[in-house]
């Protein structure tokens, strides 16, 4: 553990929480996609499954559990309790052209060919580009509420954080994993068009417009 | 190959 590593996951715990308070004082969801939500939720079901194999820490085993708990309240949130909000037209990303492939490079690049270590390929690919239904929907309405900025920052801010943890590893531990270096190098450049504007259009107040 | 097991990493 390492300031990298504990702010990242804090970072990521806070953007997820943020999504969540929104939702739910809002009693909207307007503006958020549902598709990238249920794509989260389906990374960490396949990435913590080794909370049933292995204990590695309490922290460890809290944070996933806080994770997964979230992920399916705000997926619950959104296409249950406030689907009356969900704007389903402009959430039109085709997720399958993202699953499929990514499904296809986790059998054929991993660690090793185990069903475990496959379906913790597989939520790592799949994180990389979870987000971009929520991008593409904001490109497509051409606005995104205030907080909802603040939720896509802390969210990109976690994996650019942890692509510092990974180099803090690499030179005082030695450790590298090559698969969640790439991965988190795709989906921090992901955000890079998102943090430009985010600073420099001073969006911390006004709605996001594009 | 690069040990990534097990994994502390969230």
């Amino acid at each position: 553990m390492n300031v990298f590593r504990l702010t990242g996951d804090l970072s990521h715990l806070a953007a997820i929480i943020i999504l969540l308070l929104k939702i739910w004082k809002s009693r909207s969801c307007a503006g958020i996609s549902g598709k990238s939500q249920i794509l989260f939720a389906i990374v960490f079901t396949t990435r913590y499954l080794d909370l049933l194999t292995s204990f590695i820490s309490l922290y460890n085993t809290c944070m996933k559990v806080i994770y997964i708990g979230c992920a399916y309240a705000t997926v619950y949130l959104i296409y249950a309790k406030f689907r009356a909000t969900y704007d389903g037209n402009h959430d039109s990303f085709r997720v399958e052209f993202l699953v499929v492939p990514v499904g296809g490079l986790s059998v054929l690049i991993n660690h090793d060919f185990s069903p475990l270590e496959i379906l913790w390929t597989f939520s790592i690919y799949l994180e990389s580009v979870a987000i971009l239904p929520q991008l593409f929907m904001i490109s497509k309405t051409g606005e995104a509420e205030t907080i909802t900025t603040h939720y896509l920052f802390c969210l990109g801010l976690y994996r650019a954080l942890y692509l510092f943890n990974w180099i803090w590893r690499f030179y005082f531990e030695g450790f590298f994993d090559m698969i969640a270096i790439v991965a988190g190098v795709v989906q921090t450049v992901l955000y890079c068009d998102f943090f430009y504007l985010y600073v420099t259009k001073g969006w911390f107040s006004r709605p996001y417009r594009l | 190959e690069d040990d990534a097991k097990p994994k502390d990493e969230l």
